[in-house]
């Protein structure tokens, strides 16, 4: 038998909302660990891994390791029928085929429970190794967005580039070029507005604004992005899921021919 | 030009 329950429910609906457009279907993995996802896009460019810690929940009881393969579409319908404020609890017995969505309302007076038909999905599970990257970047998460959306209107790629001056994203097109710099700022009121850049060495790297775009869909999630890069690696971009756990983005570079 | 690599690329599988 599984069964978590979390009372912030809206922090599962975020989350659905942040991979539902870069994945299809793939296996959630319930452990005593915490409940985790591990799925590549269509084109295996991107990769998002999930983990929301046990702890985390107000109740979690995971008698043996199961694996729910979800259409993520369908799970997103669902959830969106929770309210803002309610209570998810999410449900599935050993043996069967299907996994069970309750919500209650803060005051107890609504309850519904939504079955939805889990599927067998062959997943492609990728081991990706410990790295030390060469820079690293925090940085307000809505500033991030707001950057990859308006570079979007100019190119399909972005150069980012990480120098002593900070950090450069760059984009050209038809009808021009944008560079858009983002200095070092620790000296902020609040510390989620603060951008750090931590560099070992200088790092550039092209990628394909489409999948940045789908990875900001996580913003609500967290104040703060984390971009993790080396020299012709996967970037990763992180969200923080309120101490709980986090969504993490991994992207594969554009190389020059 | 620019090519698009894969994370197979840079991940094993498991």
């Amino acid at each position: 038998m599984f069964e978590l329950r979390l009372v912030q429910g809206s922090l599962l609906k975020k989350v659905l909302e942040s991979i539902k457009d870069l994945v299809n279907d793939a296996n959630f993995d319930c452990s005593s660990t915490g409940f985790s996802l591990q799925a590549m896009d269509s084109s295996h460019v991107a990769l998002v891994a999930l983990l929301l810690r046990s702890e985390g929940f107000e109740h979690y009881r995971c008698d043996r390791n199961l694996t729910m393969g979800m259409n993520l579409a369908n799970m997103a319908k669902m959830l969106k029928c929770a309210g803002n404020d309610d209570i998810i609890t999410i449900k599935a017995d050993d043996g069967t085929d299907t996994v069970t969505f309750m919500f209650e309302s803060p005051s107890q007076d609504k309850i519904s429970d939504f079955e939805m038909k889990l599927m067998d999905i062959d997943s492609e599970h990728l081991g990706i190794p410990e790295a030390e990257y060469e820079a690293i970047i925090r940085m307000p998460s809505a500033e991030f967005a707001r950057i990859c959306r308006d570079l979007s209107s100019i190119g399909d790629t972005v150069v980012i580039s990480v120098t002593k001056e900070g950090v450069r994203f760059s984009a050209r097109g038809d009808i021009g070029a944008a560079n858009i710099v983002c200095r070092q700022n620790a000296t902020v009121d609040k510390p989620e507005d603060a951008t750090i850049i931590e560099m070992q060495e200088p790092v550039t790297l092209t990628f394909a604004l489409r999948y940045m775009n789908s990875f900001t869909k996580a913003t609500p999630l967290a104040e703060q992005v984390t971009i993790s890069m080396s020299s012709d690696l996967p970037v990763v971009v992180e969200y923080k899921v309120a101490g709980m756990g986090y969504i993490r983005y991994y992207l594969a570079p554009k190389i020059e021919e | 030009c620019s090519s698009q690599t894969m994370l197979t690329e840079f991940f094993s599988m498991n």
